[in-house]
């Protein structure tokens, strides 16, 4: 026996939007430790890697492990009909071919039940290594997520280029060249505005502006975001989903042809 | 001129 509840759908929602314009089906895998979930697009360029830890759950219990395979487009068609402020419940039972997804209003007034198909999906799972990287960076993500928007008007791909200085990233296309640098910033009132650079040593790095602006989906979940850059591996790109665990986006850089 | 590198060619298959 599966069953998840967390007291709000809108956070499924904000996950579910952060993964299905990569992903067109994922397996979520459920363990007594929690909720994980590892995928490449379709394309093989970027990896999606999502954990939902069980302690952040109103309600977790996983008797067996569990790999349910989701079409998340048809999981986004009945995260549609919950209301934000409804309590969501998954629920499975042990070789289930099906899961079931209730919503309940904050007064208990509305329940709603949807039984999903699940699929079998054939995917691999990949194994990634620890590494020591080279910069790593803090930002709010809404910062980030503009500087991606703005930059793909004038190339497919942007240069990140990290210094103890700051972080700077350029477009350079047909109609010119864009730069847009952040200084690492001095005190701030609040934690989520600033930017933070750790770096042992500089680092310059080419990726694709369409799969960096398909990883900004997840900015309503975070407000702040981390890239985690090395020569020649890809880019770390993460969202923390308070008190219930994160998502990590791999996006393999553009190497000289 | 960049081409794209493919994830797989960094992490390995479990």
């Amino acid at each position: 026996m599966f069953e998840a509840r967390l007291g709000q759908a809108t956070i499924l929602k904000k996950i579910l939007d952060a993964i299905k314009d990569l992903l067109n089906e994922a397996t979520f895998d459920c363990s007594d430790s929690g909720i994980q979930l590892q995928a490449m697009d379709n394309s093989h360029v970027s990896l999606v890697s999502l954990t939902l830890r069980s302690d952040g759950f109103d309600k977790f219990r996983c008797d067996r492990n569990l790999s349910m395979g989701m079409n998340l487009g048809s999981m986004a068609k009945i995260l549609k009909c919950a209301n934000n402020e409804d309590n969501v419940t998954m629920k499975a039972q042990d070789n289930a071919d099906t899961v079931t997804i209730m919503f309940e209003s904050a007064n208990q007034e509305k329940v709603s039940d949807y039984e999903m198909k699940l699929m079998n999906l054939d995917q691999e799972h990949l194994g990634i290594p620890e590494t020591d990287f080279s910069c790593v960076v803090r930002m709010p993500a809404m910062e980030f997520a503009r500087i991606c928007r703005d930059l793909a008007q004038f190339s497919e791909s942007v240069v990140i280029c990290c210094t103890k200085e700051g972080v700077k990233f350029s477009a350079s296309g047909d109609v010119g060249t864009a730069n847009i640098k952040l200084a690492q910033t001095g005190s701030v009132d609040k934690e989520e505005e600033a930017v933070i650079i750790e770096m042992q040593e500089p680092v310059t790095l080419t990726f694709a502006c369409r799969y960096l602006n398909a990883f900004t989906k997840a900015t309503p979940l975070s407000t702040q975001v981390q890239l985690s850059m090395c020569a020649d591996v890809p880019l770390v790109v993460e969202y923390a989903i308070k008190d219930l665990g994160h998502i990590r986006y791999y996006l393999a850089p553009k190497i000289e042809d | 001129k960049t081409k794209q590198a493919g994830i797989m060619s960094f992490f390995s298959k479990k």
